[in-house]
């Protein structure tokens, strides 16, 4: 085990970059977020606002739970609820320049976490598949 | 750095043991699976048959997907649609006493895995999160 140059990995070069990364904007409705979650079968997404600053998370859980009705699943309520409303934003976020120990803390407890220059602007995600991939590569003897 | 402690964890001392597992059964309704799903909060939980053993697993993405019609979610078919219809049953799945490298690789393309016994029984599940909570622990410096 070299442990110095997986220390030294950064969230820039472990994450996906924006361009490759699925994602709904503040004002759209449920019904399009729910869409888009679907077709991209990811289970979450990051939120952006119309500048590409990052703003939250939501996912399929927090849409569902929003329309689970005493009797059934209220799909017809998605067109009348925003994104801004329901979204997650209590969402930790790493620079590109932090350091491997940073991103492995910062994935514990998310599946992923966004990527955002001092600025807040948008520059990808970082995974825990990129994080086990990595561990897997060094921790080999 | 020390690698031979971490090495030496078992699935078995690293999992989520099956009481504290939420599962679905074989012949389920998908809509008694989606209930399932948004109560626990979980996107998806391994799918049982009535002696528990581990058959598959089943999400939220995939139920969702098989009621998206042409011009809306057809939410009433879940009740249609039996759980062992549509589950994923290409799921690696580990035993107790398999050892952290083989924990590492197999959540590599899983959020979890399913431990299982050598009659096929459901014994827990092993998540990334316990899997970065361990690395996080020995590779403190
Ligand atoms: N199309 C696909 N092809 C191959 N494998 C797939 C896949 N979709 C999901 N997976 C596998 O399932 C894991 C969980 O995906 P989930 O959508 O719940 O959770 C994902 C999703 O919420 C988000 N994510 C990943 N890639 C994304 C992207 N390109 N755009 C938007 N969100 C993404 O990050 C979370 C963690 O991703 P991670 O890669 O660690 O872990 C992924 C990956 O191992
Ligand atoms: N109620 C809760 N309290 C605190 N944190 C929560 C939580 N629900 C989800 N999380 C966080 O979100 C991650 C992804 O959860 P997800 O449901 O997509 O994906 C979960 C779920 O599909 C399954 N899972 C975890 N615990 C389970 C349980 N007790 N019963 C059934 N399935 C479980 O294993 C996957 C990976 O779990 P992991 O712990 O690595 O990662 C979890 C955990 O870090």
């Amino acid at each position: 085990i070299k442990p110095l140059p997986l220390l030294n990995l950064t969230a820039g070069s472990m994450m996906i970059s924006s361009e490759k990364v699925a994602h709904v904007q503040l004002n759209n409705p449920l019904e399009h977020a729910l869409l888009i979650l679907v077709k991209s079968g990811y289970s979450a997404v990051p939120v952006l606002d119309m500048h590409y600053k990052f703003k939250g998370i939501i996912g399929k859980t927090v849409i569902l739970n929003n329309v689970l009705g005493i009797e059934r699943f209220e799909m017809e309520r998605l067109s009348d609820i925003t994104v801004s409303e329901v979204m997650n934003v209590e969402v930790p976020s790493v620079k590109q320049s932090d350091h491997f120990l940073t991103c492995l803390k910062s994935v514990i407890d998310h599946p992923f976490v966004c990527v955002v220059d001092q600025d807040g602007y948008f520059d990808g995600i970082l995974t825990r598949r990129a994080i086990l991939k990595e561990m897997n590569k060094y921790i080999h003897i």
